[in-house]
């Protein structure tokens, strides 16, 4: 797998759609005064992968996520933000197993076979919170439970307890102080 | 199950050794279990010594010792099990910039299969990226983003 | 006792009004008793709002508008009580240049009645400095001590 | 009072006799790579304070702060610190209240009193530490306890639980989240 593109929209500061493309590879620098929002892009990562804790995102509630209005402007009633990421390696042909998913229409009788959606090898995943505590998930489109979210990260490193994510400030916590708990980095990893 | 620990645990030990003489320049880092005798039961102990200086408890290291130990570790579990991408912000905060320079090294060799992003205030971390994103508020509170160009990474600093 | 708290908690919070306003370049930040009903026993809370924020809990500010938050506050207990020196050990790690640049203004202020001690990694914090002392580690696990002009201050940037 | 001197000799990586020279006031820089014993420094000054929490000294027992060898010195037997203030509005005359302390010779009926010792308004305050355990502290060069150190420090800002030092990574625990934490601290400068 890898990252394409991440969207994001009412999330925290970034009231406006906002979109960052990726190459997949190599390394993104992200850079602006104190207080801008870099840390919030990174909240928005960690959340459409599904966490649970608004204290980990930094609220006391997770309707803290949605952009909470400024003097200017006013608050707005949903957060939403979408990740596009490329598995380069499926055959066209192979889609993710969202039960909901819309059927492959193959053309039979003819030497090739017609592929839809168009990019087959592309996986979607939505997550929109509403203010009313209503919250959402979606796969290339189409509604989704949280599970089937996790599911396509098993064993992808991105898991719930991945250290793909390494929040301001806690870079120390991986050399946790506890033997226990270093034995849980380990075996997560395993 | 016990094997598919003692598995990862050998092998990301043999990662973080590696990693660390990389990042230190030499020296010698690695993880052993508290208990050696209860495998499967066992805590597991760090231990580092950077070039030159005594073995010892990875805890009792200088701020940036100890980041650049974690970031060993860190590299060392991905190398183990990659992942798509990894964001980390601001772990050059307590660096010096010859450590700077180690670590984005290493980044890049890591890079070949991995998105890194990278949220950070030094210039030295900014010229290891291939590209770059400006977050601004020029409107208060209001967060924007713009495609930086890397010539223009010096005055992105703020 | 209940008034010496009172006279404390009212002076030191007027400090703090002005300091924050000096770092922030604007904005307001202020402490409030959790229960103004029963002084003697209360609480405290911080709040904050940067240059056109929003008021809002100051856990809830970026990790380099905390750090300035945490400046502020300890700039307005010394300067109701004042200690003979005060040791800074790399707040200026999270900080961006402008934010530094407000920081070490603030603090040469201060630094009037006050030795201030500051271990740091950035140039721009090392400009505002007096005189300067590089520690260096030429025989591995023994620091010694240089007095650095202040010229050279580029080059001990390690 | 004024900061004028500090020296450490076997205290954690500072094997050698090191001495640092202040003004009193304005900002000295200190400056070097990483681990090159940059927060040993501050350690060494919250430790001639009356420090007296090995782990605040990011040690296991108080006997980590003496220097432990490398591999081409051996370790040394007793960590020393000395820190040196000025009390510039101090009569000649008024010495701190120690009680062992010389006293001060006076010649009588002369229009002037020889001052003894000369630096009147000076301070210095010592703390070792020898690897049996045995520690010492003197003022002034005599034998004090403890507490005759903190008394000279009483409501000059440099008490048990003064702010005067931040170490590396805690500017952020003055924010505190715990209401009651800050109430402790106002009282404290109170
Ligand atoms: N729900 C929300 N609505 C609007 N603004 C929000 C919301 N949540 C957080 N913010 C704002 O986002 C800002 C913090 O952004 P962030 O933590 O990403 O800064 P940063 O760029 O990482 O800064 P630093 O360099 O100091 O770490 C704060 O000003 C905060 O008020
Ligand atoms: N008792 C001791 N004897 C000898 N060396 C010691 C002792 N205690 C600590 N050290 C050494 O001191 C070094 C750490 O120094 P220190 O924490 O002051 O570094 P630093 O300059 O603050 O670095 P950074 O910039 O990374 O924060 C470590 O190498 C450690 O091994
Ligand atoms: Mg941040
Ligand atoms: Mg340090």
């Amino acid at each position: 797998l890898k990252l394409k593109r991440v969207e994001l929209q009412g999330f925290k500061s970034f009231c406006d759609r906002t979109e960052l493309k990726f190459n997949g590879s190599g390394i993104a620098a992200v850079v602006g005064p104190n207080g801008c929002g870099k840390s919030n892009l990174s909240d928005a990562i960690t959340w459409v992968l599904g966490e649970q804790s608004a204290r980990s995102l930094r609220g006391a509630r997770m309707e803290d996520v949605i952009f909470a209005g400024t003097r200017n402007r006013k608050a707005v009633g949903m957060a939403a933000v979408t990740m596009v990421l490329m598995d380069p390696g499926t055959p066209p042909l192979e889609q993710h197993p969202v039960p909901s998913a819309e059927p492959v229409v193959e053309v039979e009788g003819e030497s090739n076979v017609t592929v839809l959606p168009a990019k087959a090898s592309e996986v979607t995943i939505t997550r929109r919170l509403f203010r009313s505590g209503e919250s959402e998930y979606l796969i290339d489109g189409r509604q989704a439970r949280l599970r089937d979210i996790q599911d396509i990260f098993m064993g992808s490193g991105l898991g719930p307890e991945s250290y793909a994510i390494i929040e301001q400030g806690r870079i120390g916590q991986i050399l946790s102080s506890k033997p226990y708990d270093r034995r849980a980095v380990i075996e997560e990893a395993a | 199950s016990r094997t598919r620990f003692q598995e990862a645990f050998t092998a990301i030990n043999e990662n973080f050794k590696q990693a660390f003489q990389t990042l230190f320049a030499g020296g010698s880092g690695e993880m052993r279990l508290t208990d050696e005798s209860n495998a499967s039961e066992s805590g597991i102990d760090i231990i580092a010594s950077p070039p030159g200086k005594k073995l010892q408890n990875v805890l009792l290291l200088s701020g940036g010792e100890k980041s650049m130990a974690a970031m060993a570790l860190l590299m060392a579990i991905f190398k183990f099990q990659p992942s798509p991408f990894c964001v980390l912000d601001e772990v050059d905060a307590p660096l010096d910039e010859a450590n700077i320079g180690r670590l984005t090294k290493l980044l890049k060799e890591m890079a070949v299969d991995t998105q890194f992003i990278i949220i950070t205030h030094s210039k030295k971390t900014m010229e290891a990226a291939q590209s770059m994103y400006g977050v601004t508020m020029q409107e208060a509170g209001i967060s924007k983003l713009v495609s930086v160009k890397m010539q223009a990474a010096e005055a992105a600093v703020a």
